[in-house]
């Protein structure tokens, strides 16, 4: 199993389409590197990303360098899930 | 592995194993009125398994219901198997469904992608796409909601192999999908295609792949609201409706514009919840209202396609 500890998925609100062709930079600038659960689609919609641990520092810096508001939406995607196959050890037992 | 449906337990995650072992429990136990077609095999030669739900008849008007096209969408494969048992524990109750079922069948294919749903349980969770591979290519795997004929190509999906919106290298170039399209065009009489994705709350209807409206814009738009304000009524989740171009973004090569240029003109997507905190590891304890919210919304599409036979 892969392990994702430290990744998180951080919520990005982009105000207009310009922040959001910046987003959809990413995954040129970063190639398999950022993982969009929700896509840039429109303004109104909130934009989140799985980021690697390692590449945290660089993401959160281009992100505010273009001025990006964004919340930590997961902290840690490995502490969810190992709740979650406990959860199904647990239903299993 | 599950002695009988009634001990499986409807409010956790399963294996692949464990679905489809309960498929073959809850056929045995249900067998008047579910049974299982094997309409395929994946790229890594897994089965590919529908349940039919039929009253009798021949050659019906149907409706069609796949959860779990992309792989870490797990809600999804599990608010199929509470629909199939909410299905079958309904029929005679509510005269809703009954009506349903008495006039048609149901088709529900619970594990759309098994290679990339058994990869997400050994490998990697957050698997999206199919694992099919092809000789010079390093990537593994093609978006199976991006490899439809319809439209496919366009700007709403990559012609890069590692992307997570591959397209694949020819329209329903992946057996997955290609095995759907044969069962539905052999069929010839599926009346409304139903596809569960999650997350993010929406219900949607063709195009993806262009913001031109489809003929019947309004009814789909109104059925659509309809089906979300009886979502809404179970456990007060807001969804958002509209075709999913102008809702969401332009996607190309997507199942529901396939069903819709193939002439099935109730064609919808769902985009099941979250409520913007957990995504794609919605924890268990979410199973049962999210697959039992969905239910009514499934019912009204379900009622509206009786009752506007075409």
């Amino acid at each position: 199993q892969m392990n994702f500890t430290g990744d998180q998925v951080l919520r990005v609100l982009a105000k207009n389409e310009k922040q959001l062709s910046v987003l959809r930079d990413l995954e040129g600038l970063k190639p398999q590197k950022v993982d969009f659960w929700r896509s840039p689609a429109r303004p109104s919609l909130p934009v989140d990303m799985r980021v690697p641990f390692s590449e945290l520092k660089d993401i959160k810096a281009y992100l505010e360098s273009h001025g990006l508001a964004y919340s930590i939406m997961i902290k840690d995607i490995q502490v969810l899930l190992d709740e979650e196959r406990e959860a199904m050890a647990k239903s299993r037992r | 592995l599950e002695r009988s449906t009634s001990s499986f337990s409807y409010s956790s995650y399963h294996t692949l194993e464990e679905i489809y072992s309960w498929m073959d429990n809850f056929v045995t136990e249900y067998s008047d009125i579910v049974s299982k077609i094997r309409i395929g095999h994946s790229f890594e030669n897994r089965s590919i398994l529908v349940l039919k739900f039929s009253t009798g008849g021949s050659q019906r008007r149907a409706i069609w219901i796949d959860t779990g096209i992309h792989s870490r969408e797990w809600i999804t494969h599990a608010t199929g198997i509470w629909t199939a048992k909410k299905i079958v524990s309904e029929y005679g109750k509510d005269s809703t469904l009954t009506n349903i079922l008495d006039a048609m069948d149901i088709f529900m294919e619970i594990v759309t992608n098994p290679d990339g749903f058994a990869f997400t349980h050994s490998m990697n969770r957050l698997w999206r796409k199919n694992k099919s591979t092809r000789p010079g290519i390093f990537c593994i795997g093609v978006d199976l909601n991006r490899n439809w004929k319809s439209g496919f190509g366009g700007n709403g999906s990559n012609d890069n192999p590692c992307s997570e919106t591959y397209r694949g290298p020819s329209p329903q170039s992946e057996p997955e999908v290609a095995a759907i399209v044969d069962f539905i065009t052999a069929h010839g009489n599926i009346k409304a295609l139903i596809s569960i994705h999650s997350y993010s709350q929406m219900l949607m209807y063709p195009y993806g792949h262009s913001l031109e409206p489809v003929p019947n814009q309004k009814e789909l738009y109104s059925l659509a609201k309809d089906a979300a304000q009886a979502l809404y009524e179970v456990h007060g989740i807001e969804y958002i409706c509209g075709s999913i171009s102008s809702t969401l973004y332009v996607a190309s090569g997507i199942t529901v514009d396939w069903a819709y240029d193939s002439g099935i003109k109730y064609s919808f997507t769902f985009e099941l919840r979250d409520t913007g905190r957990y995504g794609f590891l919605l924890p268990a304890s979410q199973i049962v209202p999210t697959a039992h919210e969905t239910w009514l919304a499934l019912r009204a599409i379900m009622q509206h396609t009786l009752n506007h036979p075409y």
